[in-house]
């Protein structure tokens, strides 16, 4: 129990620190065991360094750092460990239109194994997408689907 | 296996029956705001098993039943199926496609349906044992829910782990 | 001082009700005392109705909709107590286009009385500002400002 | 009263000397994630008078001086100016322009400074009080926290009120 739990800890640290440099262009990030001597019970450290800046605090990075750190994790776990499909729900609101690009081009890498299913209102996300719809309420307070093209929506 | 087709009826913003075809790849779903997009997200969450109403933005379960607008009365039960495409065999079952449905009354009553057939809420959360989907997996991540990552106790965190180890 | 106190809350009352129907383009909204006979100790209830919608616990309304009802009430309290500066850090990262608009459009209104300070990553917001400035890391982890015109910035 | 400059030298990532010039009406901030923005605001609160390290998203009241970065070393102390327009007398004092100075070393000492004068934190704090601003005011919204008006409990939410009332 202990050997396998390790084994896998270990392996979501790899692609944590693959995953990491991949949208970040480069730093350095792991999962630490708070408590090494009890494997099966301790609770999980995350350490963060963005390229060229010190090794600090989680609670020092800006929010966009954190957001793309956090989603960072989610997809070391769905890297070790895919689902057949994924919903995320305007993950992405507080990025750049950098790291916005960056991350786009990562989940339609991703998008070849699983399925996604994306909420946004962000204008790359959509650019990346196969199939847009539209839910609105032409009735008020009643959502209805309408399918969109990408041109349509205004940035 | 992936989602192929979503159907709500009742459900929360939904009042009149809605159907959504996916495909592989991705999906995007955009619109203004409160027109309904996360009450999709919690459609799914909610006909793979969820039972708690908070996780819902809900007080209590009755909330997602659709409560009427200033024109439309409220109705008395809700519905969604999920449609799954089991071609390769993920789910231990030897349909190739499968569908979920889950439907709620008013007086606080459920009913779960497996292609059709009655089941009880056991048999759902156990087909998707160990896929990583469902009411515990991680493949569903709510609005505004991605940096509690971050900020979880490292003892929560630990089981986001091992749900995937 | 009860006296003072029911007054002070009936004028943010009123003005929350102006600002959200004009942020949200109708609909209403007001404070609620918890505790009618503990005037100077009760909790304050927040009740919020979009346009068309039927009342609900607050916790049904969408991500942007308790985005601009929080934004609702800060500019009710500012309303009632203008302050000679304010600053703002993403407060829009919910809001879709349409409620930016309006936002920022009211924001615009505002800075007649009192000096803004908005740190942003939205277009609408950087168009109704008078001056841009642009913080960037030339060296890694070191932060400098520079001046930006608008047509610099890509959407 | 408005803002009009504001001096940054040793906070956070600001290792160079940075001035930044403001005028009546808005002021945007614009750049990539990390850059530096929230640190501005940061700047603002903490030469004000804030004295929670959490507020400024820190463990310890040093994590505010620039802790070097691979090419740099970290320097011994952080100090912010703001220096504004008192044209309209809303500050207690007969000067047109006032200008407030924090400083700390990674000794943990402080010093103030009213217009060049050494000061207390009290008297920083006491100058802006009932303007609003200051560390226990509502002026500055830091990022993510604008949805705090609504999920606090009802008490604290009152503060807020008789602040402004
Ligand atoms: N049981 C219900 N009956 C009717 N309407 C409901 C019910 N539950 C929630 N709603 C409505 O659904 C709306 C919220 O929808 P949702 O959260 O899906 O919006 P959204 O499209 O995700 O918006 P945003 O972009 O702001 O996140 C609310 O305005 C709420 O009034
Ligand atoms: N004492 C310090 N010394 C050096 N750098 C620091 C210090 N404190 C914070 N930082 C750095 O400042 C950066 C965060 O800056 P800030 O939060 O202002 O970013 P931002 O421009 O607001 O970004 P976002 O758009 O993502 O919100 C972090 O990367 C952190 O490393
Ligand atoms: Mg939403
Ligand atoms: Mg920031």
């Amino acid at each position: 129990m202990e050997e396998r739990f390790s084994q896998e800890f270990e392996l979501i640290n790899q692609h944590f620190q693959e995953v990491f440099s991949q949208l970040f262009g480069g730093g350095t990030a792991r999962l630490l065991l708070e408590d090494q001597s009890d494997i099966l019970g301790s609770g999980i450290e995350i350490v963060a360094q963005p390229p060229g800046k010190k090794l600090q605090n989680l609670s020092l990075l800006s929010g966009g750092e954190k957001a793309l750190t956090a989603i960072a994790i989610l997809f070391a776990i769905l890297k070790r460990k895919p689902t057949s499909f994924c919903v995320l729900d305007e993950i992405e609101t507080s990025l750049d239109e950098g790291n916005l690009d960056n991350l786009s081009r990562f989940i339609q890498e991703f998008s070849r194994d699983s399925q996604f299913i994306v909420i946004t209102h962000r204008r790359n996300t959509m650019q990346v997408s196969d199939v847009l719809y539209g839910i609105v309420m032409e009735e008020k307070g009643i959502s209805n689907i309408v399918s969109v093209r990408l041109e349509d929506r205004a940035s | 296996m992936y989602l192929k087709r979503l159907e709500i009826y009742g459900f929360k913003s939904f009042a009149n029956r809605v159907r959504i075809e996916f495909d592989k790849g991705i999906t995007a779903i955009v619109g203004p705001n409160g027109s309904g997009k996360s009450n999709i997200a919690d459609a799914i969450r909610w006909a793979l098993g969820e039972q708690s109403p908070k996780t819902l933005r809900g007080g209590k379960m009755e909330d997602v039943i659709f409560s009427g607008t200033q024109t439309r009365k409220p109705l008395g039960f809700a519905e969604v199926t999920l449609v799954l495409d089991n071609s390769d065999g993920e789910l231990p079952t030897e349909f190739s496609e499968v569908s979920v449905t889950r439907r709620v009354f008013r007086s606080g009553e459920s009913e779960y349906y497996i292609n059709r057939t009655p089941c009880r809420l056991k048999d759902i959360v156990e087909m998707f044992v160990d896929t990583g989907i469902g009411k515990d997996g991680y493949s569903i991540i709510g609005q505004g829910r991605v940096e509690e990552i971050l900020s979880m106790h490292s003892e929560s965190r630990r089981e986001i782990f091992e749900e995937a180890a």
